[in-house]
């Protein structure tokens, strides 16, 4: 009776609220946790001692060199055909504007494929907004990450997108961008759907729009860590289950959301069996990812640092798009791998959280992993509102429930026991 | 998307297995 033994425990018993709780502690605490600063190393000191109270006791971590960008002063001014600021989040790690910004008239792309139509002559040294709709992040995102490296091939002088989200009350998505090489880096920003949408009914209308854009911000190196906190199986202790969220968060909102949820269902496994004395045949391994959100920086490292030992990872699972609440996972493996996931999902009919989709490409940072050929899952919730707030001043706690967090502990918890503890491995293709 | 059929999981997986996993409940 593990999983009832572990639902009651978090859901009505002793463990109740605590997830909630120890996240509003830690966001509390640090707030924005970006990658290279000094607040995020502070912040993966503090989880190391938060899992070392729990007589948690095989923690280690691993130095990884990450990207360290720092916004400084940003804003926009719409100059003509009237003066309007403009609410804006520049895209990491976008480069700055000349001191005196940029001036330029704005020309409207809704897709890639209508710039590439466009002359370069009637792109050069202008300032390029992409205002597509959002349909899913998959599909949307992409004009974040490329549009300064698509603009430029064409000749402008520097690139927006309209925010990644569905929903907006003037509020600016910022997020990772790359530049393509060979081009010409220019400053690339987000900004609201309500301004893009103004500024793209006033150029249909054939009103000239102009632009003032002034960004500054700088880039370096630094070292930080990804986190490793084991519960050693009893059996096979080579071989791991890993349950993993990323420790860092954008500079913007407090990352209570993304992705302080993953981060502490994750860290609430290994603490709850402890707390409980269950100790599954197989390892069951925390991580709590560094540098995420510039690229997946630490996941990559991890990859390469323990590609030798592939092979022993038994399941890898990431919760990074919302601890709202859990309705199943979302598994990439061969079909006997979906199989298995699907009858131990069969046992959390209960509380809602029995859905198995397929997913080839779940997660974030465990993609990397899940590439080379490891079975996995993401937490498949209720999280239809999760790119409202999604790299937002929003992302707080405030969008975190108590109740919900307690049911993906939960759930996370002994979903990642009994794949520790079968008898059979996840096999895989 | 798709889910697997739960004839060809049964057969995956055998009726051993398949009762080792409801025995967590």
């Amino acid at each position: 009776e593990v999983r009832d033994e572990i639902l009651n425990y978090v859901i009505n018993g002793e463990f109740k609220g605590k997830t909630f709780d120890e996240l509003a502690k830690f966001v509390d605490t640090f707030g924005a946790r970006p990658s290279g600063s000094e607040v995020l190393e502070k912040s993966i000191d503090y989880m190391i001692q938060l899992a070392r109270d729990e007589d948690l006791k095989d923690i280690t971590t691993e130095e990884v060199e990450v990207p360290h960008w720092v916004r400084g002063e940003e804003n926009i001014t719409m100059l003509e055909p009237r003066v309007k600021n403009i609410a804006l989040l520049g895209l990491g790690p976008s480069v700055s504007t000349p001191p005196e910004g940029i001036t330029a008239e704005v020309i409207v792309f809704n897709d890639f494929d209508e710039l590439e139509n466009a002359t370069n002559d009637e792109v050069t040294g202008k300032i390029v907004l992409f205002d597509p709709e959002f349909t899913t992040y998959g599909e949307t995102v992409v004009y974040r990450s490329q549009s300064a490296t698509k603009a430029a091939a064409k000749g402008a002088v520097a690139s927006l997108v309209r925010s990644i989200t569905q929903f907006s009350i003037n509020s600016p998505h910022t997020g990772s961008q790359v530049y393509g090489d060979d081009v010409n880096k220019i400053p690339t920003a987000a900004i609201t759907l309500e301004d893009a949408d103004l500024i793209r009914r006033l150029v249909d209308r054939d009103v000239k729009v102009k632009l003032n854009i002034r960004m500054q911000s700088t880039l370096d190196t630094k070292t930080s860590r990804n986190t490793l906190v084991d519960l050693k199986g009893t059996v096979l202790p080579e071989k791991l289950v890993i349950v993993s969220g990323h420790i860092d968060s954008w500079d913007v909102g407090q990352g209570a959301m993304d992705d302080g949820g993953g981060l502490f269902v994750s860290w609430a496994a290994p603490v709850i069996l402890k707390r409980l004395n269950l100790r599954p045949k197989r390892t069951i391994r925390s991580i709590f990812w560094t540098a995420e959100e510039p690229g997946l920086v630490g996941a990559y490292a991890y990859e390469k640092k323990h590609r030798n030992e592939s092979d022993n990872i038994n399941f890898i699972m990431e919760s990074d798009e919302g601890t709202f609440a859990p309705l199943g996972l979302a598994v990439s493996g061969s079909q006997k791998a979906r199989c298995i996931i699907g009858e131990i999902l069969k046992l959390f009919e209960s509380i809602g959280a029995s859905e198995l989709v397929e997913d080839d490409s779940p997660g974030s940072d465990i993609a990397v992993i899940i590439k080379t050929g490891v079975p996995g899952a993401g937490l498949h919730n209720a999280n239809e509102k999760y790119f409202w707030f999604h790299h937002t001043e929003g992302d707080t706690m405030n969008v975190e429930d108590p109740d919900e967090l307690d049911l993906c502990a939960a759930f996370w918890t002994a979903v990642a026991y009994i794949i520790a503890d079968i008898s059979d491995d996840i096999p895989r293709e | 998307r798709v889910l697997s059929k739960e004839s060809v999981c049964q057969s995956l997986l055998g009726e051993e297995l398949i009762h080792e996993i409801a025995s967590y409940g």
